[in-house]
């Protein structure tokens, strides 16, 4: 549907914005390094299936997703590495992981790899933005870029929720994926702070600036 | 079931 099409073209268009921000500013300052890594984990975990991803679409998408985080990764743990500056990149990642692995090892749908994997990285999505907000927070004010990077790779997961209500009356089955829905959910909120000063500030034409 | 519906979202 419309909603998962443009959630998911939303998530990639973030990461041109990114790759376009580093390479156009020769920079990865105000981008958190901590962020991406968990954006790594969380494709690993998830698409341990992808040799068998039926789905061209799915296929596409997640080989995209897999190898442009590892290009990412690459520019700011080598080609621009003096950019990257470790003393506001602080958040402690292991509560989120903490906070993921806890949830995935209590709550999977099945006690298989793929599954508590599955489960781990959807949890670990949901909350994979906060040393990048952190960052932000500790910096006061991002780049256009920047701003506009977070914006699409919230709107991504906000996209998803309309979609969910749709499949939920659109298919026979009436199914609710507990889990993604109630880490989807968490996802947006955690935006919503960000989502307003973007909207206030950004989309009239000001600076990303916190007040 | 649901593991196939799971799978089927990015």
């Amino acid at each position: 549907n419309i909603f998962r099409v443009l959630g998911d073209f939303s998530h990639l268009a973030s990461i041109f914005i990114l790759l376009h921000k580093i390479q156009q500013l020769k920079s990865c300052s105000g981008i958190s390094f901590k962020s991406q890594v968990l954006y790594m984990l969380v494709y690993i975990t998830r698409y341990l299936d992808l040799p068998w991803t039926s789905s061209p679409y799915n296929f596409i998408f997640k080989v995209l997703f897999i190898s442009s985080e590892l290009y990412i990764i690459y520019l700011m743990a080598r080609a621009y590495k003096p950019t990257n500056d470790p003393n506001l990149d602080t958040f402690h990642v292991e509560f989120l992981l903490g906070f993921a692995g806890l949830l995935a090892l209590l709550f999977p749908y099945k006690y298989t790899i793929l599954e508590v994997f599955w489960a781990f990285s959807i949890w670990l999505e949901s909350v994979a933005i906060l040393p990048q907000l952190f960052m932000l927070q500790r910096t006061g004010e991002a780049e256009a870029m920047t701003a506009h990077y977070i914006a699409a790779l919230g709107m991504y997961r906000a996209l998803y929720i309309p979609n969910w209500i749709y499949r939920y009356f659109s298919e026979p089955t009436h199914k609710v994926d507990t889990i993604a829905v109630t880490a989807g959910i968490l996802q947006t909120i955690l935006y919503s702070d960000f989502f307003w000063i973007y909207y206030t500030k950004v989309m009239r034409g000001e600076k990303f600036k916190l007040p | 079931d649901k593991r196939l519906e799971i799978k089927d979202e990015l």
